[in-house]
């Protein structure tokens, strides 16, 4: 419930849940300047699945989402 | 719910499982209770039947193992994810790991319950992927249920069904308890059970689940009660928001619970005469905070008693009959709270507009008004 500030580690902790659970992907080669970012189409992707707001942005209640334990299995997609 | 990609399943209704190891949280035969409970959970629903191997390769290998335990899939230390299951296939297909960092239990909720995390691995194993239905036992979060309760809900039972079709052997002489559904919020008919706002937000209760609604967003978001508060009852009689910041009252028979945030206030639950309630008072229907007044109202059957914050006693003069001071009230009231200095009453289906100050009626509206369905 209270709303606190994210900061660059959630950031971070936040780009390894998206990679090991919505198959987020390291960019390579030359980066997209223009259009949505990876990680905010991811963060939508997962705010969709779990009935958030679909911000696209990092926010507590997404976070908070995130830092519940929870199943190794990625959603919305199929591990191979 | 979803299955995986080609809907994977097992081609054959017998299936064989074994215990690799175990893990030391608990004894061994709570280990092998809790796995054994667990597949039970799916063959209930399904012609699949389970069979216990001790030696060789079975269809499922269960094992506890921490951090690297030999899957290119390592576990990541106390917390986040608990455990993991591949789907049907040969091999490493089916199989189901547990994180040795992880605490088991048999039922406490200090831990995790280990039959809860065993059966909604076990549904990966039998073909089915996470469900986006916060009631689901394949929702990705873990969640506390009490496993001698334990119904599997309907979104799973469908969900496997789906697969394997449903159990053709039922006992006639035993009636198999129905799945808890979840509540749909445009439901026009649907009977609220409390409504509070709470820090600016509006929050609705059915069952086990509530609502929320926030100002910057249309879309009310649903939760199970125990996944904000877990320790509060579920399927309330009332909530109100105390003048108290953060501060939320839960009312359930006859006892109140407050919550700071997610925290449990010492002290309580408490019963129903801890806020000045007569011993006769078995339970309440609702209860609102009134702002410009600070008393506290609160609803049993056709009358309401009024509580006075500051004085900490029950006004004079209470309870008085609903009529009295709200026309047009059809019955009893199942919800109340207070939003933007008007008073809504729900009866049934329907709310109703009220200046508290004045009794005037403005206008009844659909229960859901507020959900914007």
């Amino acid at each position: 419930m209270p709303v606190s500030e994210v900061t660059a580690q959630d950031e971070s902790f936040a780009e390894t849940y998206l990679k090991k659970f919505f198959n987020l992907t390291e960019e390579s080669g030359p980066s997209v300047r223009r259009g949505i970012s990876p990680v905010s189409k991811k963060l939508s992707e997962m705010q969709k699945f779990f009935g958030l707001q679909i911000t696209g942005t990092l926010d507590s209640d997404t976070l908070a989402v995130m830092k519940k334990p929870r199943c190794g299995v990625p959603d919305g997609t199929v591990a191979r | 719910f979803s299955t995986f990609e080609n809907n994977l399943k097992w081609q054959k209704n017998s299936l064989t499982y074994r215990i690799e190891n175990y893990t030391p949280d608990m004894s061994m035969s709570e280990v092998d209770d809790s796995i054994e409970k667990a597949l039970q959970v799916w063959a209930k629903v399904t012609p699949l039947r389970f069979t216990r191997l001790y030696s060789g390769t079975a269809d499922i290998m269960i094992s506890f193992g921490g951090r690297a335990h030999g899957d290119h899939y390592p576990f990541d230390g106390p917390g986040s994810t608990l455990a993991h299951a591949f789907s049907p296939g040969p091999g490493i297909g089916g199989d189901a790991h547990f994180d040795e960092d992880e605490t088991f239990t048999l039922r406490s909720r200090k831990g995790f319950v280990l039959f809860m995390v065993a059966a909604h691995e076990f549904g990966h194993s039998l073909g089915l992927s996470h469900s986006d239905d916060r009631s689901a036992l394949m929702y990705p979060v873990y969640t506390y249920k009490n496993p001698d309760t334990f119904v599997l809900p309907q979104d799973d039972v469908k969900g496997i069904q789906s697969l394997y079709g449903p159990n053709p052997v039922k006992n006639p002489f035993v009636a198999e308890p129905q799945p808890p559904p979840t509540p749909d919020a445009c439901d026009s008919t649907i009977v609220l059970d409390a409504v509070t706002t709470l820090q600016g937000e509006m929050l609705f209760f059915k069952d086990s689940f509530f609502w929320r609604s926030t100002p910057s967003s249309r879309t009310p978001q649903q939760s199970l009660i125990t996944n904000l508060w877990p320790k509060a009852p579920v399927s309330i009689d009332a909530a109100y928001e105390s003048q108290q910041p953060g501060k939320i009252f839960l009312f359930k028979r006859q006892h109140v619970w407050a919550f700071t945030g997610s925290d449990l206030v010492p002290g309580y639950p408490k019963s129903l005469t801890s806020v000045g309630l007569p011993r006769g008072v078995k339970n309440i229907d609702a209860a609102l905070y009134d702002v410009d007044s600070g008393k506290t109202l609160f609803f049993v059957g056709n009358s309401y008693f009024s509580y006075d914050d500051a004085r900490k006693t029950m006004d004079n003069g209470f309870p008085k009959r609903l009529d009295q001071t709200f026309s047009g009230l059809p019955g009893k009231v199942t919800a109340a709270f207070q939003y933007r200095g008007f008073t809504y009453l729900y009866s049934g289906p329907h709310m109703f507009e009220y200046n508290l100050k004045t009794g005037r009626l403005y206008r009844v509206l659909r229960n859901n008004y507020f959900l914007h369905c």
